[in-house]
């Protein structure tokens, strides 16, 4: 089972619309797959379909209760399984603070579930607060999606800090897999210089080893579509609500890439 | 004096450079402004060109210690005084858990601030936490970007009930002052959309009194406009940057209409 955070401090990059088109394309592809919303403002959910409003568990009682993960799994219409957040998950940062082992819940729960999958992917919130860390403990790698612009880089160093602290005290198999840039638009100039940056900057994480050194930037591009703003407020993946689209078409190319890198499928 | 929190707690909506722009444009129409950083990536603080690896005193050590806003306060080559953030900001969260009277420090200490401005704007991050919550307590205003996408109408509800409970519990002269489209792409009809549904949801907020009978959408909208992605690469305002462009006409205007609201200048 492979399992992905989607992590990145920086809002606003396409977390959310990467794990859920990402997870959708794998599924059209064969793989079992599983998304775990850790957003309090439940956006993979929304986007998913689900009722967020449903007195079902969701990932709060999941990280606040002793519910177990195969309680909260749902079906969705896009072939993926969905443990779904919702606003309550914002209290959760407080509520767990100064709870021992507040940041490996989500572990326990994921190795005590007995469903399989091909992939899990966990999609986090805009912070490096407990719900992020209990991803990162949880999961073997990290997926950053990466908007081409100025302040994308300056993040991406105190990101790999935080990585590799967890790495070391938390979970020894943690590993960056791999950078996507999304919202890349060709026409710019901004998006060509900062991807060339991100290019130089993921070859110095590999020469320097350690958690760096599985970096890598997908070839594979999200360009800017307004589809894929669109398709969120109908429930739907890019692949539902427009499956022709360059949005599609990136996001099925980069499950492509994917797979390839896991040597899956 | 004006004092203004820009909040959204979804990312990459244009908070920052919204009050990195806006402060600025009221700077060159003559007011005295002053811009407080809150978020820990301090994305404002860069983009006014400040050095955040400097020792000097930040909003970090403004909230966890006993330093004074007038140690904080800096000045820009921009015309505005700014009070830097830096990434230490981000265990603020953790450390003032359980400190009582944690949501008042920023109010505090604004209070007894000597320095006189006609504007003060804080920047605040993609959460609803601490440094969010101290930003409302000390305002009087809430200026919200917004990006004309669908999730952007799923944010407001719960960003509504947040302000009013600071107001209510915290700040009683808190009020929604408004709402400014940004990132608006005029070529799609999905902003047009959203724009009606934030219109339409604005005039329900007017009608049902209380914080959001001052409410109101901006007429001016900031459109998509790369130069105001390049900018914070040079650490300039797009007035330094490229004064000619849309992005910089886009904010001049909105300084305008701000100063017309608020009757100043
Ligand atoms: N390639 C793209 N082209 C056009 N719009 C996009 C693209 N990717 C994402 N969007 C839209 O941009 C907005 C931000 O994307 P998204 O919500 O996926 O980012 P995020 O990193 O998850 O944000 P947050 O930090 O708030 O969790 C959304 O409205 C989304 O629909
Ligand atoms: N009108 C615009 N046109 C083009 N790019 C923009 C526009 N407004 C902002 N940007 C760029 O989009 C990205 C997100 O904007 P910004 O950082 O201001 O959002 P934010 O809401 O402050 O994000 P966060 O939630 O991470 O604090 C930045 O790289 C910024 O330079
Ligand atoms: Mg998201
Ligand atoms: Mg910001």
């Amino acid at each position: 089972m492979h399992t992905i955070a989607v992590i990145n401090q920086k809002g606003g990059v396409g977390k959310t619309t990467t794990t859920v088109n990402l997870a959708v394309a794998l599924a059209r592809a064969g793989q079992r797959v599983g998304v775990i919303d850790l957003d309090p403002q439940s956006h993979a959910s929304l986007h998913l379909g689900a009722d967020v409003q449903r007195a079902a568990p969701t990932t709060y009682e999941l990280l606040t209760s002793d519910v177990s993960l195969s309680e909260v799994w749902r079906d969705t219409e896009e072939g993926v399984r969905l443990a779904p957040a919702n606003l309550d998950l914002a209290a959760a940062e407080v509520e767990l603070a100064g709870v021992v082992g507040r940041e490996l819940i989500l572990r326990d729960k994921l190795q005590a579930d007995a469903e399989s999958f091909d992939f899990v992917l966990v999609d986090c919130p805009p912070s490096l607060g407990v719900l992020t860390i209990n991803a990162l403990s949880a999961v073997r790698d990290v997926m950053l999606p990466l908007q081409p612009h100025f302040l994308a880089l300056h993040g991406l160093s105190k990101l790999m800090k935080t990585v590799g602290i967890v790495q070391s005290r938390l979970n020894n198999q943690l590993r960056l897999a791999g950078v996507v840039l999304c919202m890349y638009e060709s026409s710019a100039k901004l998006s060509a210089e900062i991807s060339a940056d991100v290019a130089e900057y993921i070859a110095k994480l590999r020469e320097q080893g350690g958690i760096g050194r599985t970096a890598q930037l997908f070839e594979q591009r999200i360009r800017r579509n307004i589809r894929l703003a669109e398709a969120p407020s109908f429930g739907q993946s890019i692949f539902r609500y427009d499956g022709r689209c360059n949005g599609a078409e990136d996001y099925r190319r980069l499950a492509d890439e994917v797979l390839a890198v896991y040597g899956a499928g």
